[in-house]
């Protein structure tokens, strides 16, 4: 472990948390007659979270983490796959199935299909992998489908334009999570020997570059001191 | 052990 991957891991965790406060804010608001400020713009307008990507967050923890009960690798690796698990699949279940945050989700604008993503990579997955068994077939297809994941979401934000703040940190918090683990496996690279894995490279640096975009934008908001506005 | 190093990310 070191401490690109250690940072990685945290910005990782913390872009679950943002999500998660969120959720709880448009929870614990709802129904009061003097909403806290946070919760009137939350509520206002639509949560400008993207399902879609969230319900493919939890495919590809749940195809990646198959190995939790047959490899232990530490305490550490275990929790951490266990909160990854449990919070999308939480997140997941609140956007569909709780009363108030499925109101603050616009279902209109986010209508990217899952089927584009998720095909592509499993054949890509079954073509393409370092070993072709059951569970690194489905671990490769787990790197390739988080690769774009994230693309719903961004479209999403472009087509809202709005973006709450919240919604902001949430997306440049997984963007600086995967530039982070870059630099972990550059690190890693040249610490360790035979490390070369080209597959988990080359679809984390498709990752990133999809960040790129807004990482731009972000940043040029936060210099301006401007909200932040995707250009339509 | 073979198993790919990158098995112990996350």
């Amino acid at each position: 472990m070191n401490i690109f991957r250690l940072a990685g891991d945290m910005t990782h965790l913390m872009s679950v948390l943002v999500l998660l406060l969120k959720i709880h804010t448009i929870k614990s608001c709802a129904g009061k007659s003097y909403p806290c400020s946070l919760c009137f713009i939350l509520l206002e307008s639509s949560s400008g979270i993207s399902l879609k990507t969230q319900e493919l967050y939890a495919l590809v923890f749940a195809t990646r983490y198959l190995d939790i009960f047959t490899d232990f690798i530490s305490v550490y690796n275990t929790i951490m796959k266990l909160i990854f698990l449990g919070s999308s699949f939480s997140i997941v279940w609140y956007i569909r199935r709780h009363k108030i945050v499925r109101r603050s989700y616009d279902k209109d604008q986010d209508t990217f299909r899952h089927f584009f993503l998720v095909l592509p990579c499993l054949l890509l997955a079954l073509i393409i992998n370092e070993k072709f068994t059951f569970k690194e077939v489905l671990w490769t297809f787990s790197l390739y489908l988080e690769a774009v994941a994230i693309l719903p979401q961004l479209i999403l934000l472009q087509r809202t334009r709005n973006i709450d703040n919240l919604t902001g940190q949430y997306v440049f918090l997984l963007g600086a999570y995967r530039a982070l683990y870059i630099l972990n496996w550059i690190y890693r690279y040249f610490t360790e020997p035979h490390y070369v894995h080209w597959i988990t490279w080359i679809s984390g640096l498709v990752q990133t570059l999809l960040y790129a975009d807004f990482f731009y934008y972000y940043f040029s908001s936060l210099k301006n001191n401007v909200k932040l506005k995707l250009p339509a | 052990k073979n198993q790919p190093s990158t098995h112990d990310e996350l």
